[in-house]
């Protein structure tokens, strides 16, 4: 463990803690794509499928509770909770995700560490968190002013994978035969994704105006 | 067949 890597997971859980307060607190998801829920805890549960084989450490295991179990409860919330279920943007969520499902599927039988399950559908989890944000990124742009809670869920999810960068690049340097590339590329596409979310997101900060994507 | 890194990372 590395502080960049610390730092990483840090971030990644304030954003999954940010939406569950977005969420619960406003009892709205008005601004969420619950396309973007769906596809993380998709993401969550077909990596951590080690979860009861392979034991790392006890806050590895811990995190992967956390990130499955936060990711199932905000789609569980958005899909049946009477109150916030109303407040979801259903004729603006409408990105094909199955594309974004069917494509990482693909690449995942094609490019893997290893032709396993395991190693399969851990290979689909990272290019399918990699275009995860898609469809969330699609309903900021259509909402056009977000919420700020909205925002900062998304710069924190962003961050979180350039963090992890970081730690790839550290762990390079430090750790011989220390190979990631899967992880590595997937990151840099992921992190890219949001590179100009970031800019507006900086630009609405420094101006302390609303964020305003273009349309 | 190549190594496979040990998933230590979430």
């Amino acid at each position: 463990m590395n502080i960049f890597r610390l730092a990483g997971d840090m971030t990644h859980l304030i954003s999954v803690l940010v939406l569950l307060l977005k969420i619960y607190a406003t009892k709205s998801c008005s601004g969420i794509s619950l396309k973007t829920q769906e596809l993380y805890a998709i993401v969550f549960v077909t990596r951590y499928l080690d979860l009861f084989t392979d034991f790392i450490s006890l806050y590895n295991t811990v995190m992967k509770l956390v990130f499955i179990g936060s990711s199932l409860a905000i789609v569980w919330c958005m899909r049946y909770h009477r109150v916030v279920r109303r407040s979801y943007d259903r004729e603006l969520d409408t990105f094909r995700y199955w594309i974004l499902l069917g494509v990482s599927f693909i690449l995942a039988l094609v490019l893997h560490e290893k032709f396993t399950l395991q190693e399969v559908f851990w290979a689909f989890s990272i290019y399918l968190e990699a275009v995860a944000i898609l469809p969330q990124l699609v309903l900021l742009q259509r909402s056009g002013n977000v919420d700020n809670l909205a925002g900062q869920y998304v710069f924190f999810l962003g961050a979180y994978r350039a963090f992890y960068i970081l730690n790839w690049i550290y762990r390079y340097l430090t750790e011989q035969r220390f190979t990631r590339w899967i992880s590595c590329v997937s990151g840099l596409v992921q992190t890219a994704l949001y590179a100009d979310f970031f800019y507006y997101y900086f630009i609405s900060w420094k101006n302390n105006a609303k964020l305003q994507l273009p349309a | 067949s190549p190594v496979t890194t040990p998933k230590d990372e979430l």
